[in-house]
């Protein structure tokens, strides 16, 4: 039975796309099933391991809006790509079409728990599946949180980062209250931290003393490998082993199986 | 007759708000008469010009959707606030309420036009209008481009933010053909720029060479005043003139000021 873990913060910027692939890869590396899920428009995390979004014939928009081809609803497993650098990771796409499927959901049944439904045979299959999010706290995201079973919140350690926390905080009680239950908060993620920076300390003091959930041990400091490591299609871990932020996602990755 | 520009790209954390704040204040400081309009529900403009998204009355969402108050719609006159540091800058608040204004407009007739009908008025008090805009290509967005006379793409000096181009420019494109036929690019401004990281000018070398428009001549080099500044309140001529994001963000206003 998965784990699945929703990184979510309607901030842009924060370092989502970067801690779903660099997550996700570590916990392959130490042969865990994991599939991420590409739910952003954006599909960064569909080209940050290397595939081209013009390429992706069908995606997850594609279940979600329960598209048929030839009489068949696409399935999920229609649609997994298996990564041919890493074993033991998985992916499902995402395609620009995407940003219409808010729109498009609007007046369906049901329409919050499409992902959670699309999810459930994978559930089965995998040890993890982590779901990359879009900045925003709209249908897609409301989606994402009724499926997950818990949400990492990644804070880049910038002043407007914690000015939405209160709103991501609300959004989460709303789902917990009426959609999922069971979602629990897996912990503030420190990013893009500097040292030398009087406001990474800062925000980084702010939010351990006033995040009410768990921070996690590990803080994920600015390090430029991990800013090129998507233009070549590649996780931390294949670009640069020897780097800090390789290093970062490594220790995520135990904090996260801690728990197992 | 004002100068209406959209600050826009989906991609998070690229500097859209960190623009529409220092833009519009140096153009106010050249006395200009301008104003901001907030159209994030993040409300990043609001609270990075010193005022708290909670203590905001009625926003854009109001006059959005058309909201009543004693039998009376809330005009754009009753929200606009004249900012109390700066001569000639006014500002238009945000609330987290307009989250919600993307599904409440769906079935809206000439949804895409309600932004445009409600700065009408505002035109013909203001030297320039900029807004700025949340991380999605959804009605809002479009709302905005509808409503502008060009759009203004910063790009931050990553990967991420030119893989995200090609949509941005469609989205654009589409509502030049149905929405807004006068609409042009004002041009792509580089930001977030490093000069001691390849990948900064390699992304700098791939905009100037393959982006159709104009890129400005100023370059929004990476600097900590530019992110210490919004915790203050204040646009970056205010915290600190001596500063780089200073100078560059005058020399930009120059730039745009050159058009008139
Ligand atoms: N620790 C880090 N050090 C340096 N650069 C980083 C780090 N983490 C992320 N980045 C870079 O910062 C930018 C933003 O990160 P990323 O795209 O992962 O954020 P996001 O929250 O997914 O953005 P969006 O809101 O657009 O989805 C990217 O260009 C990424 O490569
Ligand atoms: N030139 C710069 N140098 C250093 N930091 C910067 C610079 N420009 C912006 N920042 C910081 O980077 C972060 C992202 O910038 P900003 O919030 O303006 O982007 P945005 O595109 O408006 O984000 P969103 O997509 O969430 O609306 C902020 O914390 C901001 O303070
Ligand atoms: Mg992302
Ligand atoms: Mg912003």
């Amino acid at each position: 039975m998965a784990k699945i873990i929703a990184v979510c913060n309607q901030k842009g910027g924060v370092g989502k796309t970067t801690t779903s692939i660099n997550l996700a890869s570590c916990l392959s590396a130490a042969e865990r099933k994991t599939l991420i899920v590409d739910m952003d428009p954006q599909s960064n995390a569909t080209t940050g391991l290397g595939y081209d979004k013009n390429d992706i014939e069908y995606s997850i928009y594609d279940v979600l809006t329960e598209r048929t081809v030839e009489s068949k609803s696409i399935q999920l497993s229609d649609i997994i790509i298996k990564s041919d650098s890493i074993d033991y990771l998985y992916l499902v796409p995402s395609s620009p079409d995407l940003a219409g499927a808010e729109i498009e959901l609007v007046n369906v049944i049901a329409r919050e728990k499409k992902l959670e439904k699309a999810l459930a045979t994978a559930r089965e299959e995998f040890d993890y599946i982590i779901i990359d999010s879009p900045p925003s706290l709209g249908l897609l995201t409301v989606n994402i949180l009724t499926a997950a079973d818990s949400v990492l919140i990644p804070i880049q350690c910038e002043y407007y980062a914690l000015e939405g926390l209160a709103e991501l905080l609300n959004t989460v009680r709303l789902v917990q209250k009426n959609l999922n239950s069971k979602l629990v908060i897996e912990g503030a993620l420190l990013t893009m931290y500097d040292g030398r920076l009087n406001l990474s300390k800062q925000v980084a003091d702010d939010v351990r003393s006033c995040f009410s959930g768990r921070v996690f041990d590990v803080v994920i400091t600015r390090n430029v490998k991990l800013s090129e490591s998507p233009s070549f299609g590649k996780p931390i871990i294949l670009y640069d082993i020897m780097s800090s932020g390789a290093e970062n996602y490594l220790n995520l990755a135990k904090e996260i199986m801690q728990n197992e």
